[in-house]
């Protein structure tokens, strides 16, 4: 899990049976002591692989969505609730964002930033592998973290990026990366059956194309996985044409694309890719 | 599919705030002190395992 702190925006990003929207109350009463008012918020997951193990307020995306309406102050007026569907019917996209009135008008102006959401199920059973720890390897989370962070080649995506990486006691794996006013995070659950990755990065409009096409192939090659899904949210742009550039040629195929446009937050993308052999 | 497992999928929030103080504007958030960031994360059910930072943001590494 991983939580990032700009000077106006927090990021946080939790798996497992944590109960993430029970900081948005806290949050913004912290933020209100630093004379900060909220002005957006974006809510955004997959299908869980275990839905019956959350707890409230996670018990249904219904559930969520009711949290999120009576804990988010009332100038976040402007409010959209949406799934994104696929072909795979364990794969689909939740989102929900709302925005107060500044950010519905500047919605004329267009940010440079995109965000990228990968996750990734079926890893490659080798691969997922070096995410386990070594029985009495001497290392501590980081010393291990590092370690993993070197033989899987998650050193090599971003080489002139901070790393800060983590490795769990027995298995799975976090790292944060950071570059100028840019992040990338990594997270792993290993264990055959439910093995999972997922690799979030942020780029700009204004980068080589390119750049984020090699980026997600780097990242996609960690894993191997069967099944990829990729969530693009951006305010305009097409980069979300470049994700199938950087994912079909590891030998996956496109299954599905579907689009939907929120306040504040833009349009969200959603694409789902499987191997050749399913 | 296994019965029960650790579930990977994660929730992400983002929340964007703004204000008038240019003297909070240049850190904001930042300015935080790690003990009530804590206590927001003891409500998620989370810790801080690992954190760096720099000069536009702090970035942390959680438990789970």
């Amino acid at each position: 899990s991983s939580l990032f702190v700009y000077p106006t925006k927090i990021i946080i990003k939790t798996c497992g049976t944590t109960q993430l929207l029970k900081s948005i109350r806290p949050l913004i009463q912290l933020a209100c002591t630093m004379g900060l008012m909220i002005c957006s918020c974006r809510y955004t997951r997959g299908n869980f692989i275990f839905p019956k193990a959350q707890p409230y307020p996670h018990t249904s995306f219904k559930e969520e969505i009711i949290f999120l309406e009576n804990n988010l102050p009332n100038n976040l007026y402007y409010r959209k609730a949406s799934v994104l569907p696929s072909k795979l019917s364990s794969h689909s996209w939740h989102v929900f964002s709302a925005c107060d009135e500044s950010h519905i008008l500047m919605q004329n102006m267009p940010d440079e930033l995109y965000t990228i959401e990968v996750c990734m199920t079926e890893l490659d059973r080798v691969l997922a592998g070096k995410f386990f720890r070594r029985p009495n390897d001497g290392k501590n989370g980081d010393s291990a973290g590092m370690e993993m962070t070197e033989i899987t080649g998650i050193g090599d995506i971003n080489p002139d990026a901070l790393i800060c990486d983590f490795a769990f006691d027995p298995c799975g794996y976090s790292m944060n990366s950071i570059l100028g006013d840019r992040y990338s995070t990594i997270h792993v659950t290993p264990e055959d059956g439910f093995s999972y990755a997922s690799f979030e990065c942020v780029g700009s409009i204004y980068d080589d194309p390119n750049d984020i096409v090699e980026v997600l192939k780097k990242a996609v090659q960690v894993f191997r996985p069967g099944t990829v899904s990729v969530s693009t949210t951006y305010t305009d742009h097409e980069v979300w044409k470049c994700v199938a550039k950087a994912i079909e040629p590891l030998g996956m195929k496109f299954r599905s694309c579907t689009m939907d446009e929120f306040p504040a937050t833009g349009s969200v993308v959603f694409q789902t890719f499987t191997t050749r052999r399913k | 599919m296994a019965v029960s497992g650790f579930e990977g999928f994660e929730k992400r929030l983002e929340l964007h705030f703004f204000g008038d103080d240019p003297v909070i504007g240049n850190m904001g958030l930042r300015l935080l002190d790690f003990e009530s960031l804590e206590k927001v994360l003891h409500a998620v059910q989370c810790t801080v395992v690992s954190a760096v930072g720099n000069h536009y943001f702090d970035s942390y590494v959680l438990s789970e």
